[in-house]
């Protein structure tokens, strides 16, 4: 465990309670992507399967815990809640998750480090990971009105994948033969995908304007 | 400790 990590892991965190937060407290998902919460859902449900049989630490596994129960009660929230369901704007959320899963899954089936169930699972895990947001940025652009907790929620979310990056780095400095390409790559490409919202959250946090996603 | 892969992490 490195700083890097640790931070990556706390601001992942603080980003699901955020979110939980406004759905619980202000009864609104209003800007919330259902979609890009149930490919979140799905991400810890193919990445977490070992949660019982590969013990690493106290820590891994409550946060394992914490992932699974948070993600899943935001789906539900949004689908089963009498008040939140009412906010959630499914004109807007059109974005077909499955064909960002169905290629996941085969890219997974192909390019894998061991072909074998867990592997498999965990591997599709880290793809649809870094295309899990896709959903929340393209409803973010067609409602134009951002509501700064899910600005915060979005921007919480690059700040912990921006964070895993240095932890691999990190590693990769100080332990010997630390080399996933496949996690690194897919890391990299979920980070970027959040660019262009950083550069867009950081100016209109500057200039204190509205935070406005060009069409 | 698990072998050298990134599974040590979230």
């Amino acid at each position: 465990m490195n700083i890097f990590r640790l931070s990556g892991d706390m601001t992942h965190l603080m980003s699901v309670i955020v979110l939980l937060l406004k759905i619980h407290t202000i009864k609104s998902c209003a800007g919330i992507s259902l979609k890009t919460q149930e490919l979140y859902a799905l991400v810890f449900a193919t990445r977490y399967l070992d949660i019982f049989t590969d013990f690493v630490s106290v820590y891994n596994t409550i946060m394992k815990l914490i992932f699974l129960a948070t993600s899943f009660s935001i789906v539900w929230y949004m689908r089963h809640h009498k008040i939140v369901r009412r906010s959630y704007d499914k004109e807007q959320d059109t974005f077909r998750h499955l064909f960002l899963i169905l290629p996941c899954l085969i890219l997974a089936l192909v390019v894998n480090e061991k072909f074998t169930f867990k592997e498999v699972m965990w591997t599709f895990s880290l793809y649809v990971e870094a295309v899990a947001i896709l959903p929340q940025l393209v409803l973010l652009q067609r409602t134009k009105n951002i509501d700064n907790l899910t600005g915060q929620y979005v921007f919480l979310l690059g700040a912990y994948r921006a964070l895993y990056i240095l932890n691999w780095i990190y590693r990769y400095l100080t332990e010997k033969h630390f080399v996933h390409w496949i996690t690194w790559i897919s890391g990299l490409v979920q980070t970027l995908l959040y660019a262009d919202f950083f550069y867009y959250y950081i100016n209109s946090w500057k200039n204190n304007v509205r935070l406005q996603l060009p069409a | 400790t698990p072998d050298q892969t990134t599974k040590d992490e979230l």
